[in-house]
């Protein structure tokens, strides 16, 4: 615990080295702690690319997000984590063919309103709830 | 711009690439089904009334003022859990009071009433009337309107509804008289004889009064969500305090040959009576 603690460390003090660590360990089957971490990234979803503008009024679109890195030891000094993902995270080093690591998910999500027109011309305003990711972490 | 350094790498993540079409169609098929929605919606609009008439513009008002809401929630609410403020999040209260002053003062309103805090969907229904008529019927005025709401999401059941309708500033012929306006729902027509008619709203207003007038018709809408067949619309009459029929143009209520933006209208609020399940394709 302590080795992998200090090689992180040790790491973030050479950014360059790591870089070039990654690319040399890619083909040697590395731990995977090389990759990055878990953590929020862009998404954007266009209502008015898909080409929606005739029926949707608002929005014209949202930022969605999605999660996405490695739930590396220890999960708990830079995002969020369960404590299931911890001990399935130990439990992984002991037995990793059996156990996979947690997954990088949502752990906060957030509703968005849309406001669009039926068949009709009636207009709804209608809120979707769990669509927009707030926060990520492992689980 | 992935392999690329500096400025490149903020946005490294994003999704860059053109969608076949193929992918297209199945893209949209995909959030439409999350969206709720059997196929893309058609709307038949007139030329310029998507942001000009007054349902959508009204409705924009309320999902404008929502946002706001949203946004402010979400900047300082950050450590309250994983839905935020079940409050915020769930209704559409706060701002249903604040579009007021966009859309013109009220005469009268639902705004305080709870029903609002619960509302997870408000959808606004036009007027399915082609043309304005004016009834003279055994000495009496009186307009008839009519809202399809048949096609409501399914789960969804009215908590609360309107009928909204603008009543322009008169001065010339009824200069500090008072009006009563009623909103009847008809229960059956007869052929050459008046309809039978229930009571559900009235208002007293100065005749130099300006804006929307509301009425509240969610007993009514509720029956016609359940039984389709019995919405036969709504019925208006505009009386003088002595009790004589007044043909509402002439009391200054806009109707179909009146400014877009005037056009009367139904709101009503849902909230959802179940969880949707979405099919497995």
């Amino acid at each position: 615990s302590a080795g992998g603690k200090q090689r992180n460390q040790n790491r973030s003090k050479t950014p360059k080295n790591q870089e070039a660590f990654r690319v040399s360990n890619l083909g040697e089957n590395s731990s995977s702690d090389q990759r990055q971490a878990c953590k929020k990234h862009e998404l954007y979803v266009s209502f008015r690319d898909l080409g929606w503008q005739d029926w949707i009024i608002a929005p014209e679109g949202y930022a969605a997000y999605y999660c996405e890195g490695e739930c590396a030891f220890p999960l708990n000094s830079y995002m969020n984590a369960t404590n299931h993902a911890i001990v399935q995270t130990l439990v992984h080093f002991i037995n990793p063919n059996t156990v996979p690591k947690p997954c990088c998910a949502p752990t906060q999500l957030h509703a968005i309103s849309v406001l669009y027109f039926d068949d009709s011309s009636n207009v709804i305003l209608k809120k979707y709830r769990n669509m927009v990711v707030r926060a990520c972490g492992c689980h | 711009g992935a392999d690329l350094p500096g400025e490149n790498e903020v946005h490294s993540s994003f999704i860059h690439r053109r969608l076949r079409s193929q992918e297209r169609r199945e893209m949209q098929r995909e959030i439409l089904s999350i969206l709720g929605l059997p196929h893309r919606p058609r709307p038949h609009l007139q030329p310029g009334g998507k942001h000009s008439a007054s349902a959508p513009m009204f409705m924009l008002d309320l999902y404008n003022a929502m946002a706001g809401e949203e946004e402010a929630a979400a900047a300082g609410g950050a450590s309250l859990g994983a839905e935020g403020p079940r409050g915020l999040e769930g209704g559409y209260s706060y701002p249903y009071k604040a579009l007021f002053s966009t859309q013109g003062p009220p005469l009268a309103s639902l705004q305080d009433s709870a029903f609002l805090t619960q509302a997870d969907m408000v959808m606004s229904f036009v007027n399915m009337v082609e043309h304005d008529r004016e009834f003279y019927h055994q000495r009496s005025h009186h307009r008839e309107f009519r809202f399809d709401l048949s096609r409501i999401p399914e789960g969804e059941a009215v908590t609360a509804a309107e009928f909204r309708i603008y009543k322009d500033y008169i001065r010339e012929r009824f200069d500090n008289e008072t009006f009563q306006i009623s909103v009847y729902q008809v229960l059956q027509e007869h052929p050459g004889r008046d309809s039978d008619l229930f009571l559900l709203d009235t208002r007293t207003i100065w005749a130099a009064e300006e804006g929307w007038l509301v009425f509240d018709i969610t007993a009514t809408s509720n029956h016609w969500v359940v039984n389709p067949q019995h919405n036969l619309g709504l019925q208006l009459s505009v009386e003088s305090i002595d009790g004589q029929s007044i043909n509402p143009t002439l009391a200054g209520l806009i109707g179909r040959h009146g400014p877009q933006n005037k056009q009367p209208f139904t709101v009503a609020f849902f909230k959802a009576t179940e969880v949707h399940l979405r099919s497995i394709r």
